[in-house]
């Protein structure tokens, strides 16, 4: 839908504005590694589809809070300066649900956001959504 | 800033690019206004212009509202989450996801609905990446990934200034005034 101005909003939609489609990750705060939690692949999803989980199994994610998605956590968090706990806390889940662009944020399991330092020259490599943007063309 | 694989570029010596917009979204002037301002910020700094064409099979960037699968791969999914996508030079398409509540102009921060989002401000975003640029760590620049709603972030920061100019040098007529932050108003909003 699109609004000229805010003032164009309908006030009737105003309150009846549907929830995010990454809201229900919230659940998810607090899980640990090690532990299985129902709907915990919508998560894997999440990070594979922006490049923190570079392989996907053949079939499904499973719920198991693995090593794939600890590590994964880790690169997520360091690239949103978050500490870096490998932990789904409150923290990250905030910033894991926020709007995003949908162009990867991981080139070849290497992290291309955070360098280090904002003037750095770096090379993206490659990811999911970036390798199909070279195939594609 | 960082850059697509093998850092894609438009070609050496473009100076201008035209783009389009999907002629069944049927946009308004008021639309295509903002995505006007949006090329206007990076043609400010950098050595590239953008210039509207009618001819959307033609154009060199070619801009859509789209839902759901749109036949790129890549299907939007639904309020919030991914708001838009856009390829690496030089593929030049851009889409966004239609079922988004975008406001086009006014401030954005004042919407009654918590699902609003500044189209503008995604829009200066996705350019970036059809000019080249990936996503960077850096909070305050407009090339970081996420943006939450009624929040505007239009302003290019040093990082962004930076990245393009690496790519494509710099506007002679850009004088740097630098910038601290890129966001012109913003509140809490949804998050």
């Amino acid at each position: 839908r699109m609004f000229p101005d805010p003032s164009s909003i309908p006030g009737w939609l105003s309150s009846h504005a549907p929830p995010g489609v990454w809201d229900s990750y919230r659940n998810f705060t607090g899980c640990q590694r090690g532990k299985t939690y129902e709907g915990l692949s919508k998560i894997k999803d999440y990070f594979h589809h922006f490049g923190y989980i570079p392989n996907a199994p053949p079939s499904n994610f499973t719920d198991d809070f693995d090593d794939a998605l600890e590590a994964a956590v880790k690169i997520y968090q360091k690239n949103f300066n978050l500490n870096v706990t490998g932990e789904l806390d409150d923290a990250t889940l905030s910033q894991i649900v926020r709007p995003r662009c949908g162009v990867a944020d991981i080139i070849n399991g290497t992290t291309t956001m955070n360098s280090g330092k904002s003037d750095t020259n770096t090379t993206a490599t490659s990811s999911t959504k970036l390798k199909f943007h070279t195939v594609g063309h | 800033y960082t850059f697509f694989d093998g850092k894609p570029r438009w070609p050496e010596g473009t100076t201008e690019l035209t783009y389009a917009f999907d002629p069944g979204n049927n946009l308004e002037d008021v639309v295509k206004n903002v995505f006007a301002r949006a090329f206007s910020r990076w043609s400010e700094v950098t050595t590239i212009n953008f210039t509207e064409t009618t001819s959307f099979s033609d154009a060199d960037v070619k801009i859509g509202f789209y839902t759901g699968n749109h036949g790129d791969g890549e299907p939007f999914d639904g309020v919030l989450g991914t708001l838009a996508h856009a390829f690496s030079p030089t593929d030049g398409r851009f889409h966004l996801d239609g079922a988004e509540d975008w406001v086009a102009s006014g401030d954005v921060t004042t919407a009654s609905l918590s699902t609003a989002v500044d189209l503008e401000s995604v829009a200066v975003h996705e350019i970036g990446h059809l000019l080249g640029l990936g996503h960077t760590s850096v909070k305050e620049a407009i090339m970081y990934p996420t943006i939450t709603a009624k929040t505007r972030k239009v302003k290019l920061m040093d990082d962004d200034i930076a990245g393009v100019q690496n790519l494509y040098g710099s506007n002679p007529h850009y004088t740097d005034t630098t910038t601290t932050s890129s966001r012109e108003t913003s509140n809490g909003g949804r998050h």
